[in-house]
């Protein structure tokens, strides 16, 4: 589910971590430093700031068209 | 065909450019997960909606043509009976685990599996486009996929063909060193010795062959023009009530009495025309045509470019990537439409109106996402999007009719 502008909305973003291989899927309960590191990852591989936080232009990355195949590895 | 395929390699070959960088990625799957041939055989097994089989057979052809030319890899498309690799379009869940279902326009386009299970999946919810910008461009994303099905990972590096990001035809090369070295990593070099590198715009213009040459007197058994099988990129009508279709690299005219013509090259009658454009209109107050495409506008008397031309749409307040634009009497300006907003462009000054862009909303009825939209000699305006139409009545200000346009339009040519 994104917002009108395309944004994927904060508490959607764990899911599409867990989707593109960012959190593990087991149980869906992750510690906010797995979650920290996660989104890092993510902004690594997408070339934003890498802060660590679900910033505005990180969760408008996460709602760009892609690929569905998982990130993991890259 | 033949001759058409070979010419189609004559232009591959002869828009190359070798690859000087011997960088060395390590992006590939898991040690094992790649195959042990080299001649891989696919088959496509189904089609997206709005396109026709011809160039999407040459889209995939040239995407695996893509690696070919730069590994030791050779693909063949055998169309019936067990092959390799697979391309298939479905909607939603189609038995990949509920973490793969297609999620509509947007988000997901596609995905695919590594060695050796062979299938690429798209999703058939999104507007697969082969030229411009209206849509996801299918070339682009099935050359994605094939690297995912030959034992390539997502690219951390930013514009490459296995980014995990969309990316548009350009005019750029198509694969980065990072594609280059990974697929050289697990398949070595091309046989000829040097890798040769395809640029969006030799895509393009193999493309347009295809269309000039796939009209139905190459096909006896195509009866209509290409068009009518899908969608149009804009819709004209000028002062003698003849409708304009434009696709891709041509465009054809149907005639007051309905005659159609063959597909006709667009840069031929308009020079300096891109390969393709995103919104076309012919303004009855001063007898000219207009084209819009990304950022920029054209302005034509006749087939002559006017001076000044092409200028910026920023220069005249408009937004880029247009949907679509047309003369609108009523207002006696030009309107054109974008997402969920439309300016109005003051044809004398080339200037947005003050107190645009305004919402969509004041269409009372009116899509978003357009094609092209013409105003009829009744003085009623329609709207197209993909396969449907909608009559809008400027007296009522509202729509009074929609439906299916290739066949309820007699005036459309199919």
């Amino acid at each position: 589910p994104v917002s009108t502008d395309g944004r994927v909305e904060t508490a959607e973003a764990e899911g599409f971590l867990e989707k593109y291989g960012y959190l593990h899927q087991d149980n869906h309960i992750h510690n906010p430093a797995e979650v920290k590191t996660a989104v890092r990852e993510f902004q690594w591989l997408s070339h934003l700031p890498v802060t660590g936080q679900l910033d505005g232009a990180t969760l408008k990355q996460m709602g760009t068209p892609r690929c569905g195949v998982k990130d993991e590895g890259s | 065909h033949q001759v058409w395929a070979q010419r189609v390699y004559a232009v591959f070959t002869g828009k190359m450019a070798s690859n000087g960088s011997q960088n060395r990625g390590k992006r590939y799957a898991q040690p094992g997960e790649k195959w042990y041939k080299r001649h891989l055989t696919y088959r496509i097994v189904n089609w997206p909606r709005h396109l026709a089989p011809g160039p999407v057979r040459l889209a995939v052809r040239a995407a695996f043509q893509l690696w070919s030319n730069v590994s030791g890899l050779a693909f063949q498309e055998v169309p019936e009976g067990p092959t390799d690799i697979r391309l298939a379009f479905y909607e939603g869940e189609h038995n990949d685990g509920a973490s793969n279902a297609f999620d509509g326009p947007g988000g997901a386009l596609a995905h695919a599996f590594f060695p050796c299970r062979g299938e690429a999946h798209f999703d058939i919810a999104e507007r697969w486009t082969l030229y411009g910008h209206k849509g996801h461009n299918l070339f682009m994303v099935t050359a994605h996929e094939i690297g995912h099905t030959l034992g390539l990972e997502h690219s951390p590096v930013r514009h490459s063909l296995m980014s995990p990001y969309y990316r548009k035809l350009g005019r750029a090369l198509v694969l980065s060193w990072d594609d280059i070295a990974a697929v050289q990593q697990l398949y070595g070099k091309p046989l000829g010795g040097q890798p040769i590198r395809l640029t969006g715009q030799a895509f393009s213009s193999a493309l347009q062959e295809w269309e000039l040459a796939e009209e139905p007197e190459g096909h006896p058994e195509i009866t209509q023009p290409l068009y009518c099988q899908g969608v149009f990129d804009a819709i004209t009508m000028d002062q003698n009530h003849t409708v304009l279709v434009f696709r891709g690299s041509v465009y054809w005219t149907v005639s007051a009495q309905g005659n159609v013509s063959a597909p006709l090259p667009l840069q031929q009658r308009w020079p300096h025309l891109p390969l393709a454009i995103e919104a076309a209109a012919f303004s009855p107050l001063d007898s000219k045509w207009y084209f819009f495409k990304g950022k920029r506008i054209w302005r034509y008397s006749g087939s002559a470019l006017d001076h000044g031309f092409p200028r910026r749409s920023s220069q005249a307040g408009l937004p880029c990537h247009l949907d679509c634009a047309f003369y609108y009497a009523p207002l006696g300006h030009m309107v054109l439409f974008k997402g969920s907003r439309y300016s109005v462009l003051n044809l004398h000054t080339l200037r947005s109106e003050p107190y645009y862009p305004r919402r969509l909303a004041d269409w009372t009825g009116v899509p978003q996402g357009t094609n092209g939209a013409l105003t009829r000699p009744d003085g009623r305006l329609y709207l197209f999007r993909e396969q449907q139409y909608w009559r809008f009545d400027p007296v009522k200000v509202r729509m009074t009719r929609e439906g299916q346009w290739a066949q309820d339009l007699e005036w459309i040519g199919c």
